[in-house]
Formats: C-alpha cells, sequence, structure tokens
C-alpha cells in the first residue's frame, strides 16, 4: 500500500496534482497483482515442503512429533465455522462459462486428472460438486482376485501393520502413538482379549476350527475421535490397520474394500483439524480430536470402519453447528437394519464420499 | 481427509497347522494407491 502510495504521491507532483482518479485506477491492478504474487509464493512454498517431504521418504526418514506454535494457535481458531462457511461458499453456482477455468485452476493447484471426471467441465454448478465428483465407467478397476482386500480410496499410504501390543496402538508419527480402541469408540466390537486372558485364549485360537477362525472384523474410520483410557488389553492375533491420506485433489469418494455387512455407524462430533502431513506432526491426539464417522461390520474374514458423507445413510449430516464448547458427548450410534445383518455391500460398491466444508 | 481401516485377516495360527493361511500388505508407506488396487492378500499356506 505504501509503494502504491507513493507511486501515487509522485505521479500527481508530476500532473501538478491533477490526476487523483489516476492514482485510483492504479490501486486496483496493484492489489490484484499483489494478491497474484503471495498466491504463487504460497503455492511454490508448497511445492517445496512436499518435495522435502517426499525426499525424507525415499531416504527411509521418519517425522518426530513437535508440537508448535502455529499448532496451537489453530487449535484456538474457530475452525468448524471457518469450514462450514466455506461449505457455504464453494456451495454457490459457478456462471457456465466461468467453471472450467476454476475446475481447471483447482484441477493444477492440487494435481487432479480431469480426464477421469465423469461429466463435462461445465456440468459441475459449485466447486463442492467438482470435488465429490465420479468418475468415467471403468476408471477405477477392481481387483478381481477373492483372497485380496483392495484400497477403498485414492490417497497415500500413511501407516499400515498389525495391532500386537497392549491397548492397540497406532503410530501417528515416530513417538507419538494413539489407541486404535479411542479412535473407534470405547462400544467398539474390536476383537481384544484382556491380559489376564491373553495366555489361555492364544491356547484356545491354536485348536480353533478353521471356518472359525476366517471369521474376522472389518474398520474404515474417516478422521477423529475422543480419547478412551484402553482397558489392559491386547489384540487378538490378526488384527491389522492402514491409514491412508487424501489429497484436496484426489478422487474422494470411498467404495467398499470387500464383500462385508455394516452393522453400526459411529459419529464423532470433533474437531476440524486439518489432516496434512504437517498436522500430523504437530497436533497432539491429531485423528482422535477431530470429526468422524467410524463404520463397524463383519466380512469373511474379519472387522471395518469409515468417516464420511454415507450413502448408505443419506440423511446423516455432519460438520453441524457445535452446542457445547467441549468435545465431551459420547458418540451418536445408530445400528443398521436388520440386527445382526446391517447393509451389505459388495467389493468396490460406491459408500460414500468426503464432502467439501 | 483420511481413512482408517481396522481389520481382522487370517494368520498363521501355528507353524504346524498346514491349513493355516497369512495376510500381508502388498503396498509401502508413502506409496500412492486407487481404489480397486490391492492393499493386501491372503494366501493358503
Amino acid at each position: 500500500i505504501s509503494f502504491v502510495r507513493k507511486l501515487q504521491t509522485s505521479r500527481a507532483s508530476v500532473n501538478g496534482g491533477s490526476s487523483s482518479s489516476q492514482g485510483n485506477s492504479f490501486l486496483v491492478p496493484g492489489a490484484t497483482v499483489a494478491t497474484i504474487l503471495m498466491l504463487g509464493a504460497l503455492h511454490a512454498r508448497r511445492l517445496y515442503d512436499d518435495k522435502k517431504v517426499e525426499d525424507a521418504r525415499e531416504k527411509g526418514l521418519e517425522f518426530e512429533f513437535h508440537p508448535d506454535v502455529k499448532a496451537t494457535f489453530l487449535q484456538l481458531l474457530p475452525l468448524r465455522s471457518i469450514s462450514r462457511y466455506w461449505g457455504l461458499l464453494t456451495s454457490v453456482e459457478i456462471p457456465v462459462w466461468l467453471r472450467p477455468y476454476v475446475y481447471r485452476a483447482w484441477a493444477r493447484a492440487f494435481h487432479s486428472n480431469l480426464e477421469e471426471a465423469a461429466m463435462p467441465l461445465d456440468e459441475y454448478a459449485t466447486l463442492r460438486d467438482f470435488f465429490v465428483r465420479s468418475l468415467k465407467e471403468g476408471s477405477r478397476p477392481i481387483d478381481p482376485d477373492p483372497r485380496c482386500l483392495v484400497s477403498p480410496v485414492d490417497g497415500i499410504i500413511l501407516r499400515f501393520g498389525e495391532l500386537k501390543a497392549a491397548g492397540a496402538m497406532i503410530e501417528q508419527v515416530k513417538g507419538f502413538s494413539y489407541s486404535v480402541s479411542s479412535l473407534l469408540g470405547a462400544n467398539s466390537l474390536l476383537p481384544m482379549i484382556t491380559e489376564e486372558n491373553t495366555h489361555a485364549e492364544s491356547s484356545e485360537l491354536e485348536n480353533t476350527p478353521k471356518d472359525q477362525s476366517n471369521k474376522s472384523w472389518w474398520r474404515v474410520s474417516l478422521a477423529s475421535p475422543k480419547v478412551w483410557d484402553p482397558v489392559a488389553s491386547s489384540p487378538m492375533k490378526g488384527l491389522f490397520y492402514c491409514v491412508i491420506y487424501l489429497k484436496p485433489g484426489d478422487y474422494h469418494r470411498i467404495h467398499s474394500p470387500i464383500d462385508w455387512n455394516v452393522l453400526v455407524r459411529r459419529h464423532f462430533s470433533g474437531r476440524l483439524f486439518p489432516v496434512n502431513e504437517r498436522a500430523t506432526r504437530t497436533i497432539r491426539n491429531l485423528y482422535l480430536e477431530n470429526e468422524r464417522v467410524v463404520l463397524e461390520g463383519q466380512w469373511q474374514e474379519g472387522f471395518m470402519e469409515l468417516l464420511q458423507l454415507l450413502f448408505i445413510e443419506p440423511e446423516l449430516r455432519t460438520n453441524r453447528p457445535r452446542k457445547k464448547f467441549f468435545h465431551s458427548e459420547p458418540p451418536e450410534e445408530r445400528i443398521y437394519e436388520p440386527e445382526g445383518v446391517g447393509v451389505m455391500l459388495k467389493k468396490g460398491d460406491e459408500m460414500a464420499a468426503f464432502n467439501m466444508g | 481427509s483420511t481413512v482408517v481401516l481396522v481389520f481382522q485377516a487370517p494368520v498363521s495360527r501355528s507353524p504346524k497347522n498346514q491349513g493355516s493361511s497369512e495376510f500381508s500388505f502388498c503396498t509401502r508407506k508413502g506409496d500412492r494407491i486407487r481404489v480397486g488396487e490391492a492393499l493386501g492378500r491372503w494366501h493358503d499356506s
């Protein structure tokens, strides 16, 4: 602004102080250029950070947890309100002629593949519609092997492994873990055994007939739960987890990873922290604090859960205004009918989506 | 956005058990994966 004022002053002095209208007209392009430069700088910095993270990953470096001032400040912001307003803003209909430019800009910024979009760009009325776009038929072939489970989303594998130790902890980053029971809820059907029964249960498992041992549980969880102190128990043998992160430009619909029956839905209305790489390194209990929906069910081999807007329950709304300041309410739970059978989903079925705002 | 999967899958109950099977992930940390691609497989041993 001071730069523009100086320019105005100098131009006014050159013209004998009679060109204030010309000075004002210069102010708008100046602000636009400044905004474009700022956005460019932010984008360049993001690309640099992404590259740094990628290089570190290739070298096998593990990120450690470091809470910082920015993360603390983030926790003070009204993120839920901001997200809701962002949702409102992205629901505004864009003029048809402008749509391809806006969506191409989005795709360029977040590396989306526009050729896969099911409809022509000018048919997505809002940015929100574009964000949850479906894909052309055959864009995502489902692995036909009956002995494999497939990825439910497009994304990056952050973590995976087997839950073995007492408390069944998932590592957020090096040196900081959270309990899977806190993530899924205290009422979870998570197959755990108490410490004192561990030995006995292990012996029983050795003698379990194969058809019984093949019964397992499935969960897909999308983002944030309450902290629950895990009991002194260990997960049963054969309990695995996988954390997948979706970038803003990724395909945001969620598909069933296997044939399974969804028995219970649990909605945790928590915070709305970002879940990017930096946030996982700086916000403690990130996944336990954030809002999430957990789907719990049974498949031939075990157990699963997931968080998002559910196509199998379209009336469920998340990101609602909070009645209380503190996030102490228990999760809202719904048991799908008929009890014990629930909603049957086939491998690859579209079941949910992450909405915008 | 993040998705967390937690699931039970077949594991070898005992090295002596001939009828056992084992689950293993077929991805690596940091890999990009797409809907429908195999995350893990299990095989009868």
